[in-house]
C-alpha cells in the first residue's frame, strides 16, 4: 500500500524524516521546532496516488557528475525515485542559540534485513557543497526490519545556512535563496550497492502558521 | 533536455507544486 502513495520503493519505506532545532528551556523541558517534517501515517487503499514529475525538470538542481541523479536514475530501480517539495517552517523565535541542538532524524522500514548506507548531499546551484554518509543496521521489531537514524547533528554549513536564511527580512528573499538550494538523499544497500530510495528535496518557506508542510512526487522519465 | 537556469516557476511542474498544503 505504501508504494505509489508515499516515499516507498519495493524494498524500503520512509516512515519519518525531520530536521529540527531543540533547545533546553530548563533541566526538565526541551522545546523542539521542526524545520521540515515527513511523518507518514499508514496508507489506506483509498489514498490518492502520488503525482509524477519528469526528472528532466529538476536535473540541473542536483549533481550530474559521477553518481549524480541522472546516472542513478538510469541504473534504477525506477520505483525508488522521489521528489519532495518542502515548505519549511523558519519561525523558530529562538534568539539566544546557546544550548541549541540542530539535528536530523529519519526512520525506514523493510521486509529485508540489510545494512543501509544513507548519503545526504547538500547542493548549491546544483553543485554538491557537503555530504554526510551514514550506515545503519536493522532492528527486528513486530515482524519487520526498522532502520533509525536518530538525532544526527546538522553540519556546520547547514546551521550557518539556516541561521542566515531565517534572518532575511522578507519571505520572497528566503525563497529566492532556496530556489538554488537542494538536498539529494540516497539510501542504498551497503552490500549490493542497490539504490533503495533516492529522494530529491526542494524548498520554499511556509507562508502559514501551521508548521512545515510537504508534497511528495514520483520522479519519472517522460 | 536540461532546463538550464530556467526559473522553477517556468518549468513543467504539477500545479500542486506551488500550493502549500493545508495542515491535516
Amino acid at each position: 500500500l505504501w508504494q505509489g502513495r508515499g516515499v516507498a520503493s519495493s524494498k524500503l519505506w520512509m516512515l519519518e524524516f525531520s530536521a529540527f532545532l531543540e533547545r533546553q528551556q530548563d533541566p526538565d523541558t526541551y522545546n523542539k521546532h521542526l524545520f521540515v517534517h515527513i511523518g507518514q501515517s499508514s496508507p489506506s487503499p483509498g489514498d490518492p496516488h502520488l503525482e509524477a514529475v519528469d526528472i528532466c525538470q529538476i536535473y540541473d538542481k542536483f549533481p550530474d557528475k559521477q553518481g549524480g541523479l541522472g546516472e542513478l536514475f538510469q541504473r534504477g530501480p525506477p520505483d525508488a525515485f522521489f521528489l519532495v517539495k518542502f515548505w519549511a517552517d523558519l519561525n523558530t523565535s529562538v534568539e539566544d542559540e546557546a544550548g541549541c541542538f540542530y539535528g536530523v532524524s529519519s526512520q525506514y522500514q523493510s521486509a529485508e534485513n540489510m545494512v543501509i548506507t544513507c548519503s545526504t548531499k547538500v547542493c548549491s546551484f546544483g553543485k554538491q557543497v557537503v555530504e554526510k554518509v551514514e550506515t545503519e543496521y536493522a532492528r527486528y521489531e513486530g515482524g519487520r526490519y526498522l532502520y533509525r537514524i536518530h538525532r544526527s547533528p546538522l553540519c556546520e554549513y547547514m546551521v550557518n545556512f539556516l541561521h542566515k536564511l531565517k534572518h532575511l527580512p522578507e519571505p520572497y528573499m528566503m525563497n529566492s535563496v532556496l530556489e538554488n538550494f537542494t538536498v539529494l538523499q540516497v539510501v542504498s544497500n551497503r552490500d549490493t550497492q542497490e539504490t533503495l530510495l533516492c529522494i530529491a528535496y526542494v524548498f520554499e518557506v511556509s507562508a502559514g502558521a501551521h508548521g512545515a508542510q510537504h508534497h511528495v512526487y514520483r520522479l519519472v522519465k517522460e | 533536455a536540461k532546463p538550464g537556469q530556467v526559473p522553477m516557476r517556468k518549468r513543467q511542474l504539477p500545479a500542486s507544486f506551488w500550493e502549500e498544503p493545508r495542515p491535516t
